[in-house]
Parts: C-alpha cells; sequence; structure tokens
C-alpha cells in the first residue's frame, strides 16, 4: 500500500488489486454500467467520424466537476474533421438520458456500382437500450469541397426511407428530407431522422434502411461523389453515421443481486 | 404513549433526567474509554477505468472520483456529520437501549452524476449518463 498525492493535493490510498478483485470489481461496475459483459469493439472503430462527435458532445454535457476528457482518442482523433456540435444537437443533449451513434452497414460503395445514382444505407437501431425512448435521430453525411466545378453550382440531396423493396422493380420510397448545397460547399449535411427511427425502434421489420440521392438542377439524378458526398469510400473520420437521442421512459429499478 | 393527565409533569421530569443521565454516562463513558473515532465524512475513492485495461471499449472518462462515505454516527453527532433529526435522537436512544436500536448509518445524503462514452460491440458508440454516481456529501441517517 502506498499513498499518492493528485493534483487537487489530497491524497488516497493506492493499491494495486489482485486478479480475482479486479475481476470482481469488474463485474460489479459492469453491472451498474448495466452491462452483460465488456464490449469487445474493433480496432479500426476508434479512427472513424462518430466517436469523435460524440467525445464532442460528451465534452459538452461534462460538468466543472467532470474535466474534459482529454483520453488517449483526443490524441489519435486530433486533427481529423469534427462533425461540429450545434446549439441544436445541444438542446437535444440536454434532453437525453443516452446518445447512441450507429455505424452503416452496408458495404462502402458497393451499390453504386449497381445503381450508380442512389446509395443506400443500413443502421441497426435493435440495439437501442430498452425502455428508453427516440427524442430526435439526425443522419450525417459528409460533403467535401469540389474543386473541379464551378462553385455556383447547385445540387439536391434528397433522403428517403424505403418502404418496399421488391426483388424484380424499384423500390417503394418515402422522402424523409431534403438540403440544396453548393458544389463549393464543406462541412456535414444533418438529415431529420426521428420519426423513421421511432418507427423502427417500434417495428423493426419495416427497417429497409435508406436511399440517398443526387440530382442536378435540370433534375438529373447523378452520382454522390460528384457532389463530393462522402458516401463509403474515403477518409475513416468523414463516414456517414447515425445518431440518436434517448430519454429514459419510466424510472428502472435494478433487480436484486 | 401518552401518559394519563394526572402525574405528567412529575413523569417527564423523571424521563429528561434518565435522558440527562444517560448523556453524562455517555459522554464520560467514551472520554474514559478514549472513544475518539472518526466521524462520518467523506473519503476518497478513485475508479481508474485506464487500471481496469478497459481503455480499448471507454473512450471518456480515464475514470473518476467516486468517493464513499465512512465513520461512525455516535454520540454527540456533530454539525459537520450532517445528521438528520431523526439521526440524533436516534443516536441517543441508542445510547439508552443499544441491544435493540443500532446506531445511525453513514450514508451519501447528495449524490451526483457521471457521463460514460463507450463503444459497444458493434463499434457503436454510447453516451450515457448515469445520476447518482458521485458521492458529493455525507450524512448520519
Amino acid at each position: 500500500n502506498f499513498s499518492v498525492d493528485n493534483e487537487v493535493g489530497s491524497s488516497f490510498i493506492h493499491r494495486r488489486l489482485r486478479s480475482q478483485e479486479r475481476r470482481e470489481i469488474q463485474r460489479e461496475i459492469l453491472s451498474i454500467l448495466g452491462l452483460p459483459h465488456r464490449p469487445r469493439p474493433h480496432a479500426h472503430a476508434k479512427h472513424t467520424a462518430a466517436p469523435t462527435f460524440m467525445l464532442d458532445l460528451y465534452n459538452t454535457v461534462s460538468t466543472e466537476a467532470e474535466p474534459r476528457a482529454y483520453s488517449r482518442y483526443r490524441a489519435v482523433l486530433e486533427g481529423q474533421a469534427s462533425a461540429a456540435v450545434s446549439p441544436q444537437d445541444s438542446r437535444f443533449l440536454d434532453d437525453a438520458d443516452t446518445v447512441m451513434s450507429f455505424v452503416n452497414l452496408v458495404d462502402g460503395d458497393r451499390d453504386l456500382l449497381v445503381q450508380p445514382h442512389t446509395q443506400a444505407f443500413w443502421f441497426d437501431v435493435s440495439r437501442i437500450p430498452e425502455g428508453e425512448a427516440i427524442t430526435a435521430a439526425e443522419f450525417r453525411i459528409y460533403k467535401d469541397f469540389i474543386q473541379e466545378r464551378d462553385g455556383n453550382e447547385t445540387f439536391r440531396v434528397s433522403v428517403y426511407q424505403v418502404l418496399q423493396e421488391p426483388p424484380d422493380s424499384e423500390a417503394a420510397l418515402l422522402l424523409l428530407d431534403q438540403r440544396d448545397v453548393w458544389a463549393s460547399d464543406d462541412g456535414w449535411l444533418v438529415f431529420d431522422l426521428t420519426a423513421t427511427s421511432t418507427l423502427w425502434q417500434l417495428s423493426p421489420e419495416q427497417n429497409l434502411g435508406l436511399h440517398l440521392v443526387l440530382e442536378d438542377r435540370n433534375g438529373h439524378k447523378r452520382n454522390p461523389r460528384r457532389a463530393g458526398l462522402l458516401t463509403g469510400s474515403g477518409p475513416k473520420d468523414k463516414q456517414p453515421f447515425l445518431v440518436v437521442f434517448f430519454k429514459v421512459k419510466a424510472v428502472r429499478f435494478r433487480g436484486a443481486r | 404513549s401518552a401518559p394519563a393527565q394526572k402525574g405528567r409533569q412529575s413523569n417527564r421530569s423523571k424521563q429528561q433526567k434518565a435522558v440527562q443521565e444517560a448523556l453524562k454516562a455517555a459522554e464520560a463513558g467514551s472520554d474514559t474509554l478514549g472513544l475518539s473515532k472518526e466521524g462520518c465524512k467523506k473519503h476518497e475513492l478513485y475508479v481508474s477505468f485506464k487500471e481496469l485495461g478497459w481503455q480499448d471499449w471507454i473512450i471518456a472518462p480515464e475514470g473518476y472520483a467516486a468517493y464513499y462515505c465512512e465513520g461512525e454516527c455516535a454520540f454527540p453527532l456533530n454539525s459537520d456529520m450532517n445528521a438528520t433529526n431523526h439521526a440524533i435522537v436516534q443516536t441517543l436512544v441508542h445510547f439508552i437501549n443499544p441491544e435493540t436500536v443500532p446506531q445511525p448509518c453513514c450514508a451519501p445524503t447528495q449524490l451526483n452524476g457521471i457521463s460514460v462514452l463507450y463503444f459497444d460491440d458493434s463499434s457503436n458508440v454510447i453516451l450515457k449518463k448515469y445520476r447518482n454516481m458521485v458521492v458529493r456529501a455525507c450524512g448520519c441517517h
């Protein structure tokens, strides 16, 4: 046993735990966090855009007593394009008990080879925490500045919910949100997916994903890459993701152990 | 229980006398036995996610000052023990009847929340607010 002085001048007893104690403490803390076991994420996950955005949310919510997180992830993420937290996100955050980002499970730009003017996205929202209601949901996609195009050129970006996907005909789609962008625009585009995410939470079988469609000023469908939209390939720190804000529906009672 | 009207005054003075004697005895006892046990206080307890080797899935924080409450809620309860009125009464009754009435407990009276940012098995990222995780103040209950 030995005493360690911390930054605020007080001291505490510091003792290395035996492996059995360590396992027991880990089990207790996981139980308090409501996790059945220790998560094992993919090693490459930490370099993507979602953790950067979520760390910005974390730093927004942290109080004086909770110093900003300059963890080793910050060093990894430093210099990457931050999916900046907007005042609207801060409002969602104030009201939320949990915020969760979801990775796109459609493999890269594979769909663009089959349908060159449509990019598909699918997010597994079945992993939504039990007893929590969705208060807001945003689909975020990065748009790069396109140097080789006329800066005054405009595009329309539309996000559709897939209602039906018959094997031999075109998918039935529901328009969710649209943005008009300039070729010179650079930054994150945010689309409201609150109603759709709530539907997917209540009826997971209706989650057939999203389609993103790009049109030029003449209404012709174009490859999303033409406007600089980073749909799948490209830098990991600019990958699209879904962020969902939750609020606890009722008081949860912890089970006796 | 409410005594009969007759003799109420004499009963009350007898009770007060008994309590005063018990208090004197308790004070004398704690002096002679050297019972200067530490009162109910907040103590440092740091939970380090880093030292648990959890940094592969917990993004932030690296750990947090959780604190815990420890100490004796014994007579006389000092004001810095942040005791409830009931705890003061219970301390007194414990002295009079230690076999049946326990001492009050030293426990958190105010708790703060923390937020934890972590990956799940699918590499989704979760930011969760845990409302009552950090002891802000301790007291006798």
